[in-house]
């Protein structure tokens, strides 16, 4: 399965 | 007191209409720097960056930073009354609700202006740190729109993968497969046509086209876009803004798991 990963995973939020 | 501007007024157009499928609500972010957005969609995969840096106003004048929550839709309507050769003018009072658009064609003879209510918006800023990229693309815009658009008629996501032959954007869905591959090429008498690709390794990343076309609405603004990609981190396309600033757009991929 490919799952849609969301942007938070990558950034931190400020 | 915030008052900017921009002579080339239909960068703005082309601005909003390129932001307002992907984002409802945002804050444009006035500073003595520039005029910039960062807003993520609903479902906080895809954010969009934008700046307009000071320079690249006629006039510009922000005496304090200020945040102006706007509705995108609504910022579009009213901008879309404004001819694309007009000045536009962004005028705002410090505790003012309200943002003023004004509109002058370039020989004076028509001036119009519209006022619009702002609202509070809660928005939540990602800090995104400068990165190196393994693979860096630049490609005419119209052509990674066309491209997009054709594979997203076949499936719903593209594997965007970048070796030293070129790159290639694939697809697979009910009826069937599909690749198209880019080479390099430099096109030195029309630099707009070029396709140009730096790869310090060979990377593949697999992304929602719905949100890759949603991307290609600011085709208008440039001629060419940079698609940079890393393993494991969300693609940026960047589409540049006149000499004055950007619009990227960032997507997360989709990973296997």
């Amino acid at each position: 399965d490919i799952f849609q990963r969301v942007l938070v995973e990558y950034f931190d939020s400020k | 007191m915030l008052e900017l501007r921009l002579v080339q007024g239909g960068l703005l157009k082309k601005v909003l209409e390129s932001l307002k499928d992907l984002v409802n609500d945002a804050n444009f972010d006035c500073s003595a720097s520039g005029f910039s957005l960062q807003a993520m969609d609903s479902s906080h995969v895809a954010l969009v960056a934008l700046l307009l840096r000071s320079e690249g106003f006629e006039h510009y004048r922000c005496d304090r930073n200020l945040s102006l929550g706007m509705n995108l839709n609504n910022m579009a309507k009213m901008l879309k009354c404004a001819a694309n050769d007009d000045i536009v003018t962004i005028k705002a009072d410090d505790a003012s609700d309200s943002v003023t658009f004004m509109f002058e064609s370039p020989n004076q003879d028509k001036i119009a202006d519209f006022e619009m209510k702002l609202m509070d918006i809660d928005s939540e800023h990602l800090g995104i740190p400068e990165a190196e990229f393994q693979a860096i693309v630049r490609m005419p815009s119209a052509e990674f729109a066309r491209i997009c658009k054709d594979l997203s008629t076949i499936g719903d996501t593209v594997v965007i993968s970048v070796t030293k032959e070129g790159v290639k954007f694939s697809t697979r869905g009910d009826i069937g497969t599909a690749n198209i591959v880019c080479r390099q090429n430099p096109s030195i008498d029309k630099p707009e046509e070029a396709t140009i690709i730096e790869m310090e390794e060979p990377v593949s990343l697999t992304f929602a086209l719905r949100y890759m076309n949603s991307f290609t609405k600011a085709t208008p603004l440039a001629n060419q876009v940079t698609i940079s990609l890393s393993a494991d981190l969300p693609v940026v396309v960047e589409y540049r803004v006149a000499e004055m600033g950007y619009i990227r757009f960032y997507l997360a991929p989709k990973i296997e798991e």
